[in-house]
């Protein structure tokens, strides 16, 4: 790693940062929640802490241009140079300008904002360029794996700057990000390390585990610690709150989302047009009106919908749904009564009833552990 | 991205400089823009091709002409 020439930092923990303009690539809800992630990534690992300002002067003040934008480093049309930023300091200090030339997004497709908007940061933070190909902090704009961003080279330099984070079992360190007193108040938010938590269903989504909860989903990658909370409306504004189930179709890159007697299929961060569609059109027979839970086991090719004490199981070979539900317990011995949220890990299946999470070992058809049902976060 | 096959030697000169210019601290001024063994471009390149642990030929190798094309932080790599 590097610093810059003199070892600009900041010298306090608390930095605040505003999105002065949007690129019209995203929506604006997409890079508020790149922009925090991006943050997230350094203040998982230090002291640091960010508050956002929606108005008003900022310690990192983030903009979109294209071109010539009022400093010495004009952007360079598509390609070519993605943004850059300024070491800690006043004015324009800790700023990250991003090239508006570049095609802004959410996926490994044109230009991911989340990465670059992380590399920039650690601009704004006080590291400058690493020689290491595998460092956040490389010059280069590569392929990368959103699970582990911070090689320890980053984690070394930002640490040699700052030191390194206090404890994270702290209940207080709910989230790295700290509101702004100023603003006004958010309804509470769920707390994922409450001891009766309970979910309203779960599902895989390219790579992360997702937990839904009333409007909110946590985001959690098996490999990363931290889970991150977001409004389920900031990536599907039409998806309602309270789902009750939910799957995902790896092959297709498809989720399917269930509330009540309708289901919608997402592809990314878009719903499928045509939805919502009725539940008895996967082949239900009419008295079902609600699912609990549901999973999809990409191995067998099998759908599985959990209602009150039995399933369904859809067979996408034979594209037929079972005539009759079958008993849970005699499929998933272990597994009794309601069951409010169920995915699929590796070859274990992990299911949600009440206060409780089963783990069941999908190949040798039995339970193997009892969990709590925040398991899955840093509590 | 593969490198652009097009790319003509002047064309792949023009793209380093440019580069070194940007992100090396090269300051481009007649004769200082030459490949020659010790000119202040090819001391560049070498410094550029270390960074980045290309192997330091001060030459427009393939390896080097591809780099330079790959999308980047816009901030220099040294004497930022």
């Amino acid at each position: 790693f590097s610093t810059f020439a003199g070892e600009p930092k900041w010298t306090k923990q608390v930095l605040t940062y505003r999105i002065v303009n949007y690129t019209p690539d995203l929506r604006p809800a997409e890079v508020n929640a790149a922009i925090k992630k991006a943050l997230s990534v350094w203040s998982s690992v230090t002291p640091l802490r960010f508050v956002k300002k929606d108005r008003g002067d900022a310690d990192i003040k983030i903009s979109f241009a294209a071109r010539g934008h009022n400093d010495f480093i004009p952007f360079d049309g598509p390609g070519g140079s993605l943004a850059h930023a300024y070491a800690p300091g006043k004015d324009f200090g800790g700023d990250a300008h991003f090239d508006e030339d570049e095609t802004w997004t959410q996926s490994t497709k044109g230009t991911n904002l989340f990465y670059v908007a992380a590399h920039e940061f650690g601009h704004s933070l006080g590291l400058s360029h690493s020689k290491h190909p595998d460092a956040l902090m490389y010059p280069v704009y590569r392929k990368f794996d959103p699970s582990v961003l911070l090689h320890q080279d980053d984690i070394t330099g930002i640490q040699y700057l700052y030191g390194p984070s206090p404890n994270a079992n702290n209940d207080q360190r709910e989230s790295t990000e700290i509101k702004d007193p100023t603003e006004s108040k958010d309804p509470e938010l769920p707390n994922s390390c409450s001891s009766n938590l309970t979910f309203d269903a779960a599902t895989t989504f390219r790579g992360e585990i997702m937990f839904f909860k009333d409007k909110h989903i946590w985001r959690k990658h098996p490999a990363v610690r931290t889970a991150e909370l977001d409004l389920i409306s900031s990536f599907w504004p039409l998806l309602p709150p309270g789902v009750d189930a939910a799957y995902e179709i790896p092959e297709k890159d498809e989720m399917v989302v269930f509330k009540g007697n309708e289901f919608w299929v997402v592809k990314g961060d878009t719903i499928l047009p045509g939805y919502p569609q009725k539940v008895y059109t996967l082949g239900f027979s009419q008295d079902v009106i609600k699912i609990d839970a549901a999973f999809h086991n990409g191995n067998e090719g099998k759908t599985y919908f959990f209602i009150a004490d039995k399933f369904w199981s859809y067979d996408k070979r034979s594209q037929s749904m079972d005539r009759k539900p079958l008993l849970i317990r005699d499929a998933f011995p272990g597994i009794n009564g309601k069951i409010d949220a169920v995915f699929q890990h590796e070859s274990f299946l992990y299911f949600f009833c009440g206060g409780k999470q089963i783990e069941f070992d999908l190949d040798k058809k039995r339970v193997t552990r009892f969990l709590k049902t925040n398991f899955w976060f840093p509590c | 991205f593969p490198a652009d096959p097009r790319a003509t030697k002047e064309e792949g000169t023009q793209l380093v400089q440019k580069y070194l210019e940007n992100y090396y601290g090269f300051k481009k001024d007649g004769e200082s823009s030459v490949w020659k063994i010790n000119s202040p471009m090819t001391q560049k390149l070498k410094e550029m091709q270390e960074f980045f642990g290309l192997e330091v030929t001060g030459k427009l190798d393939p390896g080097t002409l591809e780099l330079v094309q790959k999308p980047r932080c816009g901030f220099p790599d040294v004497g930022g």
